[in-house]
């Protein structure tokens, strides 16, 4: 066993490469990983052990580039972690256990993960024992390539504290293995302030909003106080926004005046009128209008498909942007405003020489926790000059666009996961 | 019948399974430092004795005696550095390991210290150290016996 041991040792060793950072890390994205079938825990069900395994994974997947998925069929010189339960000598690992108590576990540098059997393991949210799920987390950091961290409220910590309540990655664990894979980046199909009304102890109307970032079929909740996301997003739009197609939308519009107060999203050549009050999409509104409907005749002089769309209070002008040129709708007269299509970059000009998205523009957002209106393409953004802005530098041209950040330095840890873990 | 508490009598299995030695002295304290990198390995002369006290049937460590009749150096007793070298190293090995573990850094093995080695922990080393616990089949093959062979 020592000696096969030896000969994948030197297959495994071609998978790493240097990380970010210049540290050794794994040079993929998409890792395999399986629960092996000689080395099941005594103390917990084969699907318990699996399930805690699927969700230590996704919480990796949920604050770095990484995806996991489970492969219980391919041949085991292609999975990249392999996990077991062991006592003493175990599964052909040269470092024994040493029974109850003390060692829990180990990683070894090349994928896999022994947990110490002697050891009472639990499924997360019980009250004794040592939680499978915590530990789990801590072994798949080292096998990523982090050490042990000893600052409070880590994951890495070397000794094992009861977990709290509210188990998730602090900031410091998810900078920690972004320095070795990088930030999560990509491009988001729309985001948008949610506003909706809710009813205070007290009786009173109160205005809420929420940050949602889409991207294709799922969605994130960004908390803007706690620059993360919610935990244990993403999820699929079908779950959270019902009616809507599964597949994702080009863009969302909050049209907020004395008058009116609807919500739209668009997707292709269609539109949808969202009903907040009841949380999905109306069938048919208290107008009559039967939806999806053709943004042509929601919105004449628009055709689908647009690339994005954001509603300016200012003017009451909702902006259409499609390719290279933006449409000002204006609510008031049910129709394009005069001096409309104009070039985006005549409409939005940039503010420092060429610093400019030019056309095709993934998205129009304004944000209330920044009071200002971003325009997104690919991982960048840029901020639309505001009112306030001109107050304070007369010189800056109306509606001009700031020079462009990165997404993911102003928005943290919007990441991705492998399809499979979508729902556990 | 033995007392149970729990319906699936799991806090029984507790007894049932094999118990880790505890760190009770400093000398299990060195074993445990020189374990997760935070001094180099005891020497194997004392390592040996001691380990026939724990357990009889630990083939790793029959595998490194045979290494060490191969041909692996092991200083003798005259060889030893004076006791008070190896106080220092332990002195530093648990001042490091106190200021890590947010520990009063005392360099002794307190009980704050014994207590803290007793949690259950990774047992993944805090520390690399040079040729601290690479015992791996293709080092012990590339000895000189082997060459022989």
């Amino acid at each position: 066993k020592r000696h096969l041991a030896a000969l994948v040792t030197k297959r495994r060793r071609h998978r790493r490469d240097l990380g970010e950072a210049g540290h050794v890390a794994f040079s993929k994205n998409v890792l395999r990983w399986r629960l092996m079938g000689e080395g099941y825990s005594n103390q917990l069900s084969i699907e318990e052990q699996r399930y805690i395994f699927r969700l230590a994974f996704r919480m990796w997947s949920e604050v770095s580039p990484l995806q996991f998925m489970e492969d219980n069929g391919s041949p085991l010189e292609d999975i990249d972690i392999r996990l077991g339960f062991g006592t003493g000598r175990h599964l052909g690992c040269n470092q024994r256990f040493d029974g109850s108590g003390q060692e829990f576990a180990h990683a070894w540098f090349l994928g896999d993960i022994h947990f110490d059997d002697d050891e009472h393991f639990t499924a997360p949210n019980t009250g004794s024992g040592i939680s499978l799920l915590k530990v789990a987390v801590h072994e798949i950091g080292h096998v990523l390539g982090l050490p042990h961290i000893y600052r409070p409220g880590s994951i890495m910590q070397p000794s094992y504290l009861p977990q709290e309540a509210a188990f998730e990655m602090g900031w410091m664990d998810r900078k920690a293995i972004q320095n070795l894979y990088g930030a999560c980046k990509g491009r988001f199909s729309t985001v948008f302030d949610w506003i909706r009304r809710e009813r205070s102890p007290y009786g009173q109307v109160v205005v809420r909003f929420n940050t949602y970032f889409m991207r294709e079929g799922w969605y994130w909740l960004y908390e803007n106080r706690n620059n993360r996301t919610r935990y244990g997003d993403p999820v699929p739009l079908r779950i959270g926004w019902r009616g809507l197609p599964a597949d994702g939308v080009d863009a969302y519009v909050h049209v907020w005046s004395l008058k009116r107060d609807d919500v739209y999203f668009f997707k292709g050549t269609q539109f949808w009128k969202y009903d907040s009050d009841n949380d999905k999409v109306f069938g048919q509104d208290p107008e009559g209008h039967r939806y999806p409907r053709k943004i042509s005749e929601g919105f004449p002089g628009i055709s689908g498909p647009i690339d994005t769309a954001v509603y300016d209070r200012r003017d009451s002008c909702i902006y259409f942007f499609k390719n290279t040129l933006v449409y000002a709708f204006s609510v008031e007269s049910n129709g394009v405003a005069p001096g409309f299509p104009k070039a985006i970059q005549k409409a939005f000009p940039p503010v420092s020489g060429g610093d400019h998205p030019g056309g095709n523009i993934d998205v129009a957002y304004f944000s209330y926790a920044h009071n200002a209106v971003f325009l997104f393409k690919g991982r960048r953004f840029w901020q639309v000059v505001s009112g306030r802005d001109r107050r304070r530098r007369p010189f800056l041209p109306r509606n001009g666009l700031l020079p462009h950040k990165e997404v993911d330095r102003h928005w943290f840890d919007i990441c991705d996961v492998h399809p499979t873990a979508l729902t556990l | 019948e033995k007392l149970f508490h729990h319906r699936d009598h799991s806090d029984l299995q507790m007894f049932n399974a094999q118990q880790a030695q505890t760190i009770t002295d400093e000398y299990t304290a060195e074993l445990f430092l020189s374990r997760y990198g935070f001094m180099k390995p005891v020497r194997w002369e004392e390592t040996r004795d001691r380990y026939e006290d724990l357990d009889d049937n630990n083939d790793f460590l029959d595998d490194l005696q045979a290494s060490i009749q191969e041909g692996t150096s092991v200083p003798h007793f005259r060889d030893r550095p004076p006791p008070e070298g190896e106080n220092q190293a332990l002195t530093a090995a648990l001042k490091d390991f106190q200021r890590l573990s947010g520990l009063p850094v005392t360099g002794a093995f307190d009980d704050a210290t014994r207590e803290a080695m007793n949690k259950p922990r990774c047992g993944v080393p805090d520390k690399e150290m040079d040729s601290s616990r690479d015992y791996h089949l293709a080092k012990m093959q590339s000895g000189p016996a082997v060459t022989r062979r």
